[in-house]
């Protein structure tokens, strides 16, 4: 089957940083 | 942070609403895919909310779900790189 998915989605932005990524 | 209810989304405007969600499906998407995390969490927002809730509560299915992205975006990807 297809799948419906958009890969020309626009990209999500968090509004945040990740807390504990980058350590 | 507390967990996203349908009547917490009900309250906000309907952008609003993609953003709460987006806001929990983020680091749950980075956590498997750091590099693509913001474009599948995009893709993932165009599923209807009712949907998005179900993801939210049920890793299974959001795991098989992102892999789904994954494979479309790659496809994808592949399509225009040979195009070019």
């Amino acid at each position: 089957k297809k799948s419906t998915l958009n890969p020309n989605a626009k990209e999500f932005n968090p509004s945040k940083p990740l807390l504990g990524v980058g350590k | 942070q507390e967990p996203l209810t349908a009547s917490m989304l009900a309250a906000a405007p309907p952008q609003e609403q993609k953003q709460m969600i987006g806001e929990r499906l983020y680091p749950l998407i980075h956590a498997m895919h750091p590099m693509l995390a913001g474009k599948i969490t995009g893709m993932l927002l165009e599923i209807d909310n009712s949907e998005l809730l179900l993801l939210l509560e049920s890793p299974d299915s959001l795991h098989s779900k992102i892999e789904e992205a994954v494979a479309v975006l790659q496809a994808h990807q592949a399509t225009e790189t040979s195009h070019k």
